[in-house]
């Protein structure tokens, strides 16, 4: 049985190692027939660099999304935290009966804005 | 019988491969196939560049990340001075 | 295709860079 499945292996190496070769000519016969040139790519090559800028695109993809998550966290935390800071200060003020500005138009846009 | 599936999937993969390059080996000798070459050549250029931007305005999104760290300490910190006022 | 996708999320990033410095600003403001 040992003998049997240690022959199955050695094939599917030899299949593997065949395949490998087959692509290795294919792609040495293209480059030869039609060697990149400053203008002109060979279909391999470019085939390479599609490949290549497929996986980039997915690296930044793959950077992007948790900063825009992380962005989107800490902005809640920042108005959370501004607010709270505000409507205790609106306490304060009842508290002391001193009386604050009002807010400019600067302050009640960027109040707006934040809400 | 997921190893074997790997395995075919694995086989799969470099027949699939060697069947894409053997559609292109004639692509670079005629002349039709060979502008078509050329367009996507330049079409990945153009990606390039895109992904390039993009790579610029994720480190600035990371740059800005940190600047609203900053904010949200220091509005932390502007928040205990408050609560310790009152 | 990928160009597009790539243009669309390239849109989505400055979009929420232009949106982020809109809000350090006015967060600037407030803190003040």
């Amino acid at each position: 049985m040992e003998a049997e499945v240690d022959k199955l292996e050695l094939m599917f190496q030899k299949a593997d190692s065949d395949l490998d070769y087959i692509q290795y000519r294919l792609e040495y016969e293209i480059k030869t027939n039609h060697p990149d040139s400053a203008g002109e790519k060979n279909p391999v090559t470019l085939l390479k660099e599609l490949s290549a800028i497929k996986s980039r695109y997915q690296t930044l993809c793959a950077r992007f999304k948790p900063v825009a998550v992380e962005q989107k966290e800490t902005k809640s935390r920042i108005c959370a935290t501004l607010n709270k800071t505000m409507t205790m200060i609106q306490e304060l003020q009842k508290q002391t009966d001193v009386e604050l500005a009002p807010l400019t138009e600067e302050e009640k846009t960027a109040a707006d804005y934040l809400k | 019988s997921s190893d074997l599936e790997r395995l075919c999937s694995h086989v799969n993969e470099k027949i699939s491969n060697i069947k894409k390059t053997l559609s292109l080996r004639n692509c670079g000798q005629e002349p039709t196939l060979k502008s078509m070459l050329h367009k996507i050549g330049d079409e990945i250029i153009v990606v390039n560049e895109l992904l390039n931007k993009l790579e610029l305005e994720i480190q600035y999104q990371e740059q800005t990340n940190s600047s609203l760290k900053e904010l949200c300490e220091s509005l932390e910190e502007d928040y205990k001075d408050v609560e310790h006022l009152k | 295709t990928l160009k597009g996708d790539v243009n669309i999320l390239l849109d989505k990033a400055r979009l929420e860079s232009q949106e982020s410095i809109g809000f350090i600003k006015a967060a600037k403001v407030m803190m003040k």
